[in-house]
């Protein structure tokens, strides 16, 4: 399989990379924890938490890649999104979870547990959005 | 002498996905 080139790669998921808190606390990517979301969407004026739940996991016709299906928010909105294997996705009470945790492990150094359906992964939305 | 270096801090909300539809207000 292609690997994939680093500059290419997100610079915030290799390990050991510094990440600001909404309080301004620093913690490195692999240090957090839950409640550091959550508690920084609380103090975002612009942001809040969704739980996005994995439905389905499929593969995909581009290389090294999967698509997700995720139920989103309190409607459950149907979001389909195309990823990399190694994407880290941040579950509830899990943490770092990925398609292909070898991968994930290889190109960023952060090791990580496998995405599964049932998961419920962190995500945003802007608190405008109805 | 060891030169000090600059070190990339990232914002929290980077680090993971907006998946809601967007409709704004």
């Amino acid at each position: 399989a292609s690997s994939t080139s680093p500059a290419a790669l997100p610079p915030f998921f290799m390990r050991g990379s510094i990440i600001q808190l909404a309080d301004g606390e620093l913690k490195r990517v692999e240090d957090l924890r839950t409640e550091d979301f959550i508690q920084s969407a609380e103090i975002s004026s612009e942001l809040k938490i969704d739980s996005s739940t994995v439905e389905r996991i499929d593969c995909s016709p581009t290389p090294n890649a999967v698509v997700i299906q995720f139920a989103v928010g309190e409607l459950k909105a149907q979001v389909c999104v195309e990823v990399l294997v190694e994407y880290p996705f941040f579950v509830f009470g899990q943490g770092w979870s990925s398609c292909c945790p070898d991968r994930t492990t290889q190109l960023f150094e952060l090791s990580c547990a496998k995405l599964c359906v049932g998961d419920v992964c962190v995500s945003l939305t802007l608190r405008s959005l109805r | 002498n060891v030169e000090p270096r600059s070190v990339p801090v990232f914002p929290w909300h980077s680090l993971v996905p907006f998946l809601a539809p967007t409709q704004t207000d």
